[in-house]
């Protein structure tokens, strides 16, 4: 008998057709902004989560991994480091003052 | 704090470049 190993993998592609409401009230960097909740950026849930938080801050230098990981308590630090880089790479977030600093690039 | 808007301008670069499809 074969483990059905299943996991990982991205974390559903959930594609709902509903709601098209655009929310471009600005930050049109591109045409494609926003889509904080949704899965249709192409992130898992744990990404939109850390996502989320960082885009929920608004202090200037941005959310600290100390609260994120304060947080985010179902997350190892690993994973959330992870996702930070993840995010900062592709343009989401960004790091401010420190490493440990993060805001986000579509909360103007 | 020239980091930071230095660092915003770099991210919303790398943005928009990842989501050019």
């Amino acid at each position: 008998s074969k483990p059905q190993n299943m996991m990982g993998g991205g974390g559903g592609m959930n594609m709902m057709p509903t709601s098209h409401t655009s929310m471009s009230s600005m930050g049109s960097t591109g045409g494609y902004s926003g889509a904080s909740m949704m899965l249709v950026n192409g992130l898992s849930a744990n990404q939109n989560q850390v996502l989320s938080l960082i885009k929920s801050c608004h202090e200037p230098q941005g959310i600290s991994m100390h609260d994120l990981k304060q947080k985010l308590s179902s997350m190892s630090v690993t994973v959330i480091r992870q996702i930070v880089d993840f995010l900062s790479n592709e343009g989401h977030i960004f790091s401010t003052i420190d490493e440990d600093h993060f805001r986000s690039t579509d909360n103007e | 704090l020239d980091r930071i808007s230095k660092n915003k301008k770099a991210a919303l670069e790398r943005l928009s470049a990842n989501q050019t499809v």
